[in-house]
Protein backbone atom coordinates (compact mmCIF):
# COMPACT_ATOMS: atom_id res chain seq x y z
CA UNK A 1 0.00 0.00 0.00
CA UNK A 2 1.61 3.42 -1.21
CA UNK A 3 1.39 5.81 1.74
CA UNK A 4 2.02 8.87 -0.19
CA UNK A 5 -0.88 9.57 -1.94
CA UNK A 6 -4.96 8.88 -1.70
CA UNK A 7 -6.93 6.81 -4.14
CA UNK A 8 -9.11 9.92 -6.45
CA UNK A 9 -12.24 7.08 -6.05
CA UNK A 10 -11.80 5.68 -2.71
CA UNK A 11 -10.07 7.97 -0.93
CA UNK A 12 -8.16 5.03 0.78
CA UNK A 13 -4.43 4.87 -0.10
CA UNK A 14 -3.27 4.28 -3.74
CA UNK A 15 -1.50 0.73 -4.74
CA UNK A 16 2.29 0.28 -5.47
CA UNK A 17 2.61 0.57 -9.30
CA UNK A 18 3.50 -3.09 -8.91
CA UNK A 19 0.93 -4.41 -6.86
CA UNK A 20 -1.53 -2.65 -8.97
CA UNK A 21 -0.27 -3.82 -12.32
CA UNK A 22 -0.48 -7.38 -10.79
CA UNK A 23 -4.02 -6.64 -10.01
CA UNK A 24 -5.13 -5.41 -13.66
CA UNK A 25 -3.05 -8.78 -14.87
CA UNK A 26 -5.59 -10.88 -12.73
CA UNK A 27 -8.38 -8.59 -13.80
CA UNK A 28 -7.40 -9.26 -17.53
CA UNK A 29 -7.87 -12.78 -17.20
CA UNK A 30 -10.95 -13.30 -14.77
CA UNK A 31 -12.21 -10.79 -17.99
CA UNK A 32 -11.36 -13.19 -20.94
CA UNK A 33 -12.28 -16.31 -19.51
CA UNK A 34 -15.91 -14.84 -18.74
CA UNK A 35 -15.49 -13.67 -21.89
CA UNK A 36 -15.15 -16.68 -23.88
CA UNK A 37 -17.59 -18.66 -21.24
CA UNK A 38 -14.64 -21.01 -19.64
CA UNK A 39 -13.64 -21.51 -16.64
CA UNK A 40 -10.07 -21.85 -17.05
CA UNK A 41 -7.70 -21.87 -20.16
CA UNK A 42 -7.48 -24.58 -22.84
CA UNK A 43 -4.98 -27.14 -22.13
CA UNK A 44 -4.13 -27.82 -26.15
CA UNK A 45 -2.94 -30.64 -26.24
CA UNK A 46 -2.19 -30.96 -30.23
CA UNK A 47 -2.05 -27.21 -31.67
CA UNK A 48 -1.91 -27.59 -35.25
CA UNK A 49 1.53 -26.31 -36.84
CA UNK A 50 1.95 -22.77 -37.55
CA UNK A 51 2.00 -23.22 -41.86
CA UNK A 52 -1.25 -25.13 -41.33
CA UNK A 53 -2.52 -22.02 -39.56
CA UNK A 54 -1.68 -19.49 -41.64
CA UNK A 55 -2.33 -21.13 -44.63
CA UNK A 56 -6.61 -22.19 -43.14
CA UNK A 57 -6.30 -18.49 -41.90
CA UNK A 58 -5.31 -17.23 -45.21
CA UNK A 59 -8.06 -18.61 -47.15
CA UNK A 60 -10.88 -17.63 -44.94
CA UNK A 61 -9.19 -14.04 -44.24
CA UNK A 62 -11.34 -13.11 -47.34
CA UNK A 63 -14.86 -11.17 -45.94
CA UNK A 64 -15.12 -13.65 -43.32
CA UNK A 65 -16.75 -11.87 -40.09
CA UNK A 66 -17.08 -13.40 -37.04
CA UNK A 67 -21.13 -13.87 -37.07
CA UNK A 68 -22.65 -11.62 -34.18
CA UNK A 69 -22.81 -13.53 -30.69
CA UNK A 70 -21.62 -16.34 -32.58
CA UNK A 71 -18.34 -18.21 -33.60
CA UNK A 72 -16.19 -18.92 -36.62
CA UNK A 73 -14.38 -22.70 -36.10
CA UNK A 74 -11.72 -24.24 -37.35
CA UNK A 75 -11.46 -27.98 -36.82
CA UNK A 76 -8.05 -29.86 -38.73
CA UNK A 77 -8.42 -33.14 -39.27
CA UNK A 78 -6.80 -35.08 -36.62
CA UNK A 79 -6.11 -38.71 -37.97
CA UNK A 80 -6.72 -39.53 -41.76
CA UNK A 81 -6.10 -43.39 -42.23
CA UNK A 82 -5.92 -43.17 -46.12
CA UNK A 83 -6.30 -46.64 -47.68
CA UNK A 84 -4.22 -47.90 -50.21
CA UNK A 85 -6.81 -46.78 -52.76
CA UNK A 86 -6.35 -43.89 -55.51
CA UNK A 87 -7.95 -41.33 -52.74
CA UNK A 88 -10.01 -42.64 -50.19
CA UNK A 89 -9.59 -41.12 -46.60
CA UNK A 90 -11.06 -41.46 -42.58
CA UNK A 91 -11.05 -38.11 -41.51
CA UNK A 92 -11.58 -37.77 -37.45
CA UNK A 93 -12.55 -34.11 -36.36
CA UNK A 94 -13.05 -32.81 -32.63
CA UNK A 95 -15.81 -30.30 -32.25
CA UNK A 96 -17.26 -29.19 -28.68
CA UNK A 97 -20.48 -27.45 -30.12
CA UNK A 98 -22.28 -25.72 -26.51
CA UNK A 99 -24.88 -26.62 -26.66
CA UNK A 100 -26.55 -23.42 -26.55
CA UNK A 101 -25.29 -22.89 -29.86
CA UNK A 102 -26.16 -24.70 -33.04
CA UNK A 103 -24.16 -24.69 -36.28
CA UNK A 104 -25.10 -23.44 -39.59
CA UNK A 105 -22.54 -22.74 -42.18
CA UNK A 106 -19.99 -26.03 -42.95
CA UNK A 107 -17.26 -26.19 -45.64
CA UNK A 108 -14.93 -28.97 -46.01
CA UNK A 109 -11.43 -27.65 -47.52
CA UNK A 110 -9.38 -30.22 -49.19
CA UNK A 111 -6.18 -30.21 -50.89
CA UNK A 112 -6.05 -31.95 -53.94
CA UNK A 113 -2.61 -32.66 -56.07
CA UNK A 114 -1.26 -32.07 -59.26
CA UNK A 115 -1.57 -35.81 -60.00
CA UNK A 116 -5.47 -34.88 -60.63
CA UNK A 117 -5.78 -37.32 -63.86
CA UNK A 118 -8.82 -34.83 -65.29
CA UNK A 119 -12.82 -34.74 -62.90
CA UNK A 120 -12.43 -36.51 -59.58
CA UNK A 121 -15.92 -37.61 -58.66
CA UNK A 122 -16.21 -36.97 -54.58
CA UNK A 123 -18.79 -38.35 -52.41
CA UNK A 124 -18.15 -37.26 -48.73
CA UNK A 125 -19.69 -39.62 -45.68
CA UNK A 126 -20.38 -39.33 -42.21
CA UNK A 127 -19.92 -41.92 -39.68
CA UNK A 128 -22.29 -42.55 -37.32
CA UNK A 129 -21.58 -43.83 -33.54
CA UNK A 130 -20.90 -47.69 -32.98
CA UNK A 131 -24.19 -49.77 -32.50
CA UNK A 132 -23.50 -53.22 -31.72
CA UNK A 133 -20.38 -53.67 -33.25
CA UNK A 134 -21.78 -52.19 -36.49
CA UNK A 135 -21.47 -48.80 -37.84
CA UNK A 136 -23.41 -46.97 -39.97
CA UNK A 137 -22.33 -44.56 -43.00
CA UNK A 138 -24.74 -41.35 -44.47
CA UNK A 139 -23.89 -39.78 -47.48
CA UNK A 140 -23.47 -35.98 -47.16
CA UNK A 141 -22.36 -34.77 -49.99
CA UNK A 142 -21.08 -35.49 -53.62
CA UNK A 143 -18.59 -33.27 -55.22
CA UNK A 144 -17.24 -32.87 -58.71
CA UNK A 145 -13.27 -31.66 -58.55
CA UNK A 146 -11.38 -30.82 -62.30
CA UNK A 147 -8.43 -28.71 -60.84
CA UNK A 148 -5.91 -29.03 -57.85
CA UNK A 149 -5.38 -27.15 -55.06
CA UNK A 150 -7.61 -26.41 -52.44
CA UNK A 151 -11.16 -26.71 -52.86
CA UNK A 152 -14.06 -25.53 -50.31
CA UNK A 153 -16.91 -28.05 -50.91
CA UNK A 154 -20.01 -26.64 -48.96
CA UNK A 155 -21.85 -29.43 -45.98
CA UNK A 156 -25.33 -29.55 -45.07
CA UNK A 157 -25.50 -28.32 -41.74
CA UNK A 158 -28.14 -30.23 -40.60
CA UNK A 159 -25.72 -33.71 -41.15
CA UNK A 160 -23.33 -32.28 -39.26
CA UNK A 161 -25.53 -31.50 -36.30
CA UNK A 162 -26.71 -33.88 -33.77
CA UNK A 163 -25.01 -36.75 -31.88
CA UNK A 164 -23.75 -36.64 -28.47
CA UNK A 165 -20.02 -37.61 -29.34
CA UNK A 166 -17.49 -34.67 -29.81
CA UNK A 167 -15.74 -37.08 -32.44
CA UNK A 168 -16.82 -36.43 -36.14
CA UNK A 169 -15.91 -39.34 -38.76
CA UNK A 170 -15.89 -38.50 -42.20
CA UNK A 171 -15.00 -40.43 -45.24
CA UNK A 172 -14.04 -39.54 -48.79
CA UNK A 173 -15.14 -42.01 -51.36
CA UNK A 174 -13.50 -40.87 -54.44
CA UNK A 175 -12.79 -41.73 -58.04
CA UNK A 176 -11.62 -40.41 -61.10
CA UNK A 177 -14.18 -40.30 -63.85
CA UNK A 178 -11.48 -41.20 -66.22
CA UNK A 179 -9.62 -43.73 -64.72
CA UNK A 180 -6.74 -43.87 -66.29
CA UNK A 181 -4.04 -43.64 -63.10
CA UNK A 182 -4.34 -47.65 -62.96
CA UNK A 183 -2.92 -47.74 -66.82
CA UNK A 184 0.12 -46.54 -65.31
CA UNK A 185 -0.02 -49.47 -62.96
CA UNK A 186 0.04 -48.15 -58.93
CA UNK A 187 -2.67 -45.42 -58.42
CA UNK A 188 -1.60 -42.63 -57.44
CA UNK A 189 -2.62 -40.62 -54.25
CA UNK A 190 -5.35 -37.89 -55.14
CA UNK A 191 -6.45 -35.88 -52.06
CA UNK A 192 -3.46 -34.46 -49.95
CA UNK A 193 -4.21 -34.87 -46.27
CA UNK A 194 -0.69 -34.87 -44.48
CA UNK A 195 1.24 -32.27 -42.22
CA UNK A 196 0.56 -28.50 -43.62
CA UNK A 197 -2.07 -29.21 -46.54
CA UNK A 198 -4.20 -30.96 -43.61
CA UNK A 199 -8.03 -30.91 -44.60
CA UNK A 200 -9.90 -28.87 -42.42
CA UNK A 201 -13.57 -27.61 -41.66
CA UNK A 202 -15.05 -24.42 -41.68
CA UNK A 203 -18.23 -24.00 -39.28
CA UNK A 204 -19.88 -21.28 -38.14
CA UNK A 205 -22.11 -21.68 -35.22
CA UNK A 206 -24.74 -18.94 -33.35
CA UNK A 207 -26.55 -19.09 -30.16
CA UNK A 208 -30.10 -21.02 -30.10
CA UNK A 209 -32.50 -18.09 -31.30
CA UNK A 210 -35.36 -20.05 -29.81
CA UNK A 211 -33.26 -19.69 -26.26
CA UNK A 212 -32.24 -16.30 -27.03
CA UNK A 213 -35.65 -15.31 -27.47
CA UNK A 214 -36.92 -16.80 -24.22
CA UNK A 215 -33.95 -15.59 -22.48
CA UNK A 216 -34.58 -12.07 -24.03
CA UNK A 217 -38.81 -12.08 -23.80
CA UNK A 218 -37.40 -13.31 -19.51
CA UNK B 1 -13.73 11.61 -20.85
CA UNK B 2 -10.76 12.34 -19.70
CA UNK B 3 -8.09 9.75 -19.69
CA UNK B 4 -6.86 9.49 -15.54
CA UNK B 5 -3.76 11.50 -14.93
CA UNK B 6 -2.07 10.08 -11.54
CA UNK B 7 -3.90 12.94 -9.55
CA UNK B 8 -7.07 13.41 -11.53
CA UNK B 9 -9.68 13.35 -8.49
CA UNK B 10 -12.22 13.79 -10.73
CA UNK B 11 -14.20 10.48 -12.82
CA UNK B 12 -12.07 9.92 -15.57
CA UNK B 13 -10.86 6.08 -17.78
CA UNK B 14 -7.98 4.84 -16.58
CA UNK B 15 -5.95 3.00 -19.33
CA UNK B 16 -3.96 0.05 -19.31
CA UNK B 17 -2.39 -2.16 -21.78
CA UNK B 18 -2.80 -5.79 -21.46
CA UNK B 19 -0.14 -8.11 -23.42
CA UNK B 20 -1.06 -11.84 -23.62
CA UNK B 21 2.61 -12.89 -23.29
CA UNK B 22 2.32 -11.42 -19.97
CA UNK B 23 -0.14 -13.53 -19.18
CA UNK B 24 1.92 -16.46 -20.58
CA UNK B 25 -1.23 -16.81 -23.06
CA UNK B 26 0.26 -16.11 -26.29
CA UNK B 27 0.40 -19.93 -26.95
CA UNK B 28 -4.04 -20.16 -27.09
CA UNK B 29 -5.05 -16.90 -27.96
CA UNK B 30 -3.34 -16.60 -31.65
CA UNK B 31 -4.73 -12.76 -31.87
CA UNK B 32 -4.85 -9.47 -31.33
CA UNK B 33 -1.18 -9.68 -28.77
CA UNK B 34 -2.71 -8.39 -26.33
CA UNK B 35 -6.17 -5.45 -25.33
CA UNK B 36 -6.93 -2.41 -23.70
CA UNK B 37 -8.17 -3.19 -20.24
CA UNK B 38 -9.26 0.09 -18.90
CA UNK B 39 -11.68 0.84 -16.30
CA UNK B 40 -13.71 3.82 -14.68
CA UNK B 41 -12.52 5.58 -11.35
CA UNK B 42 -12.89 9.10 -9.52
CA UNK B 43 -15.06 11.25 -7.60
CA UNK B 44 -18.54 12.77 -8.78
CA UNK B 45 -19.98 15.50 -6.73
CA UNK B 46 -23.28 16.20 -7.32
CA UNK B 47 -22.72 18.75 -9.86
CA UNK B 48 -21.29 15.94 -12.23
CA UNK B 49 -24.08 13.47 -11.59
CA UNK B 50 -25.86 12.13 -14.50
CA UNK B 51 -23.02 14.07 -17.11
CA UNK B 52 -22.45 11.41 -19.78
CA UNK B 53 -18.76 12.36 -19.57
CA UNK B 54 -18.19 15.21 -21.75
CA UNK B 55 -20.10 18.53 -21.56
CA UNK B 56 -22.68 17.10 -24.03
CA UNK B 57 -24.76 20.49 -24.78
CA UNK B 58 -25.85 23.86 -22.82
CA UNK B 59 -28.50 21.91 -21.45
CA UNK B 60 -26.18 19.94 -19.93
CA UNK B 61 -24.04 22.56 -18.43
CA UNK B 62 -27.45 24.77 -17.19
CA UNK B 63 -28.33 21.02 -15.51
CA UNK B 64 -25.20 20.91 -13.91
CA UNK B 65 -25.64 24.70 -12.84
CA UNK B 66 -28.70 23.74 -11.05
CA UNK B 67 -27.74 20.85 -9.40
CA UNK B 68 -23.80 22.56 -8.21
CA UNK B 69 -26.66 25.19 -6.40
CA UNK B 70 -28.76 22.46 -5.39
CA UNK B 71 -28.26 22.26 -1.33
CA UNK B 72 -29.62 18.72 -1.11
CA UNK B 73 -27.55 16.50 -3.36
CA UNK B 74 -29.37 13.97 -5.25
CA UNK B 75 -27.95 10.35 -3.57
CA UNK B 76 -24.80 9.60 -4.53
CA UNK B 77 -23.25 9.08 -8.26
CA UNK B 78 -20.69 6.53 -9.07
CA UNK B 79 -18.22 6.68 -11.77
CA UNK B 80 -19.18 3.89 -14.47
CA UNK B 81 -18.59 3.01 -18.20
CA UNK B 82 -20.59 5.15 -20.80
CA UNK B 83 -19.45 3.65 -23.82
CA UNK B 84 -17.74 0.11 -24.14
CA UNK B 85 -16.95 -1.63 -28.01
CA UNK B 86 -16.28 -5.33 -28.64
CA UNK B 87 -13.26 -7.56 -28.56
CA UNK B 88 -12.29 -10.26 -31.71
CA UNK B 89 -10.55 -12.92 -30.47
CA UNK B 90 -8.99 -15.70 -32.43
CA UNK B 91 -7.88 -18.46 -29.54
CA UNK B 92 -7.18 -22.55 -29.89
CA UNK B 93 -10.32 -24.20 -27.90
CA UNK B 94 -9.62 -27.52 -26.04
CA UNK B 95 -9.53 -29.58 -29.15
CA UNK B 96 -6.94 -27.85 -30.34
CA UNK B 97 -9.49 -26.03 -33.15
CA UNK B 98 -9.12 -22.25 -33.79
CA UNK B 99 -11.97 -20.12 -32.83
CA UNK B 100 -12.76 -16.48 -34.27
CA UNK B 101 -15.02 -14.99 -32.24
CA UNK B 102 -15.95 -11.11 -30.90
CA UNK B 103 -16.78 -10.82 -27.41
CA UNK B 104 -19.15 -8.22 -26.23
CA UNK B 105 -18.61 -4.96 -24.19
CA UNK B 106 -14.61 -5.98 -23.51
CA UNK B 107 -13.39 -2.41 -23.60
CA UNK B 108 -14.37 0.25 -21.94
CA UNK B 109 -13.73 3.48 -24.25
CA UNK B 110 -15.61 6.45 -22.13
CA UNK B 111 -16.71 6.53 -18.60
CA UNK B 112 -19.47 8.82 -16.61
CA UNK B 113 -20.96 9.73 -13.66
CA UNK B 114 -23.93 7.70 -13.02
Amino acid sequence: QGARSVCPSCGGPTLAPQAERALVLELAKQQILEGLHLTSRPRITNPPTRAALTRALRRLQQGSVAPKNGEEVISFATTTDSSTSTCSSMLTFHLSTPRSHHLYHARLWLHVLPTLPGTLYLKIFRWGPRRRHRRSRALLADHQITTPGWHALTLPSSGLRGEESRVLRLQLDCRPLEDNSTAAGRPRRLLDTEANQRPFLELKIRPNELRAGRARRR
Amino acid sequence: TPTCEPETPLCCRRDHYVDFQELGWRDWILQPEGYQLNYCSGQCPSHLAGSPGIAASFHSAVFSLLKANNPWPLGTSCCVPTARRPLSLLYLNRDGNVVKTDVPDMVVEACGCS
